[in-house]
């Protein structure tokens, strides 16, 4: 049975820094 | 012409194991929100922001896609993704949610809300790394 890591559930929005 | 749409990735379905940061094994349905942010708090370079829903519109490009615009973190960052309208958020407090809910339960069997305006999901970003 596969186990899959939680962060793989979770979108990854990395916003651009903007300063 | 029909475009046979891209396949979700197998974690959503209903059933499949999903591992948290201390090690704990639970059932992608039975996820809450204090297993992310617990998670996260283990992690060394991952951390939890919140992420609200801005806008939903239909894509463009497909019918099958949907274009949600979240404001990110605490500067309000604009980002916006294109996802399948069964692709799941999970929202605090709430659980999975989608654009199309009926359409995630028929495919991953996976309980969900509708996804509107006003949520607030849980989204990751880097610590920063010094």
């Amino acid at each position: 049975v596969p186990v899959f890591p939680w962060h793989s559930l979770v979108p990854f929005l990395a916003p651009t820094q903007s300063d | 012409s029909t475009v046979a749409p891209p396949a979700l990735p197998p974690y959503f379905i209903k059933g499949s194991i999903i591992q948290l940061a201390d090690g704990e094994l639970k059932r992608v349905e039975d996820l809450k929100t204090e297993d992310f942010i617990q998670s996260a708090e283990i992690s060394s370079e991952l951390k939890i922001d919140s992420s609200t829903v801005e806008r939903i519109e239909g894509s463009h490009t497909s019918p099958n896609f949907a274009v949600v615009q979240f404001s990110v973190g605490e500067h309000r960052a604009q980002v916006s993704v294109e996802v399948l309208v069964e692709y799941p958020f999970f929202v605090f407090g709430q659980g999975w949610s989608s654009c199309c809910p009926d359409r995630t339960t028929q495919l991953l069997e996976l309980p969900c809300t509708k996804l509107s305006v006003g949520d607030v999901c849980i989204s990751l970003t880097l610590k920063n790394l010094k």
